[in-house]
């Protein structure tokens, strides 16, 4: 079973700013 | 074929041929007759006759016929056409004429000679030059007195320990023959190392000048001929015409100056040419340089430089660097750890590439298989995951990101099987209740 690649869309960023990828 | 390398292209010694250096070159004299003219006299030998027969000549710097310039030195030596070169009548004797020579470029000579048209000097000195006339030392010394001349003890013994030392002998300075005499000086012969050349630094720096200057210290006649203290007017340089005296007069004459050797190259060359600003210099081979074939040329310092014997040509090999680096450097640490095979050391390392040999891929990238580890791509990027991986160094070999608890892949960008994504960055796959 092929799992799908992370969404970078459902992560919630608001404590993580500076994780934060430029281009997401 | 070039003579540096076998038909199959491995290297070998090579070297240029040997040659009269001092033919064509220039001669800086401190005296020359002739200007203004001048006479002179000289005592000549005819067969069984005591040596009393005067023979005059006028020396007229301004008249071709009559000249005797320094260029007579070294052009053309033919025993039909002998040209002398002379220097001014000499009021005593003794009296300091000095000729020297610049080869232009390092040679490595055998011999010295000087071929006489008048009587020998009674004391002669040859100094080298091994910088250009910078610095000159003692080559060798002729004279029937040599510890009163020269300070130095007739014919010295030579050992291993003074094998670059100038000796002084009292050979060559009879009086006779009065005209044609020779004087000539082997550089190597009776030096102990001579025999095992290739191994003798200290021989090969003997051997080694750039410059020669010969000093011609005593001028002699036969006694019973020679002018007395002063009263050679003979030779009276101001008013030749006046003159009519048969007194023999001093001065010292040379028909040929000959410096037999080879253009020194290490043995990474086979002739010397002369480049754009007209200097003499090797045409290096065995990926040497300068002027004497002497450094390594720049990437090829995987080993020092040596010079070529007649068993190992010593050529510099180039330094393995995968073809991602243009600059490399030898490391004399490295050298003697491989066991004085490789020291070079790449620099600047490119395509992502790094070590010594830029062999293997920098931090953040890993190798890709399918290239050979010269191909400019060999190395990729790691591209971990921004939220999955737990870093950005991958493992070199593999590509393997390292991945936080719950991903996977190679990149870290998916949840393992039992895992699903979570909406938190820090703990991007969480376990499914």
């Amino acid at each position: 079973e092929v799992m799908p690649t992370l969404d970078m869309a459902l992560f919630d960023w608001t404590d993580y700013e500076d994780m934060k990828p430029a281009d997401t | 074929p070039d003579p540096c390398y076998e038909d199959t292209g491995a290297a070998r010694r090579c070297i240029p041929e040997f040659i009269n250096a001092a033919f064509g070159k220039e001669v800086t004299v401190s005296s020359v007759c002739g200007r203004p003219s001048s006479r002179s006299c000289s005592v000549v030998e005819r067969g069984d006759e005591r040596p009393s027969v005067r023979a005059c000549q006028i020396c007229d710097a301004a008249d071709p016929r009559r000249a005797h310039p320094a260029s007579y030195l070294t052009d053309l030596n033919s025993a039909h056409n002998l040209t002398c070169w002379q220097s001014e009548n000499l009021n005593a004797s003794p009296y300091n004429v000095t000729l020297t020579l610049s080869l232009g470029k390092k040679f490595e000579i055998t011999y010295v000679s000087l071929q006489f048209c008048s009587p020998r000097p009674e004391s002669l000195a040859i100094y080298k030059s091994m910088d250009y006339g910078k610095t000159w030392m003692p080559y060798q010394f002729y004279s029937s007195q040599c510890r009163r001349m020269y300070n130095r003890p007739n014919k010295a013994t030579i050992t291993k320990q003074n094998e670059q030392e100038a000796l002084c002998t009292d050979g060559h300075t009879d009086l006779y023959p009065l005209s044609g005499g020779l004087i000539a000086f082997s550089t190597l012969d009776g030096r102990p190392s001579g025999k095992d050349f290739d191994n003798s630094p200290v021989l090969q720096d003997w051997v080694t000048v750039t410059d020669i200057r010969v000093v011609f210290s005593r001028p002699q006649l036969p006694r019973e001929l020679g002018p007395g203290p002063g009263s050679n007017n003979g030779g009276r340089d101001d008013d030749p015409m006046a003159v009519t005296s048969t007194l023999p007069t001093y001065f010292y004459a040379v028909g040929d100056f000959q410096v037999g050797g080879r253009c020194k190259c290490n043995g990474h060359a086979s002739r010397c040419l002369k480049d754009k600003e007209g200097k003499l210099v090797c045409d290096c081979k065995h990926n040497t340089e300068g002027p004497e074939c002497d450094r390594c040329k720049p990437f090829h310092y995987d080993r020092p430089w040596q010079r070529a014997n007649a068993r190992e040509a010593n050529e510099c090999l180039p330094c393995n660097c995968n073809l991602h680096a243009r600059r490399c450097r030898f490391n004399m640490e490295l050298y003697k750890l491989s066991g004085r095979k490789s020291g070079g050391v790449c620099m600047n390392c490119r395509h992502n590439t790094a070590g010594r040999h830029c062999h293997y891929c920098k931090e953040g990238f890993y190798r890709d298989m399918a290239r050979p580890i010269t191909h400019r791509k060999a190395c990729k990027a790691c591209d971990c995951h921004p939220v999955g991986a737990a870093g950005k160094t991958c493992n070199q070999t593999t590509g393997q990101c390292p991945c936080k608890d719950g991903v996977t892949g190679v990149t870290c960008n998916r949840c393992a099987k039992g895992y699903q994504q979570s909406r938190s960055p820090v703990a991007p796959c969480i376990k499914i209740p």
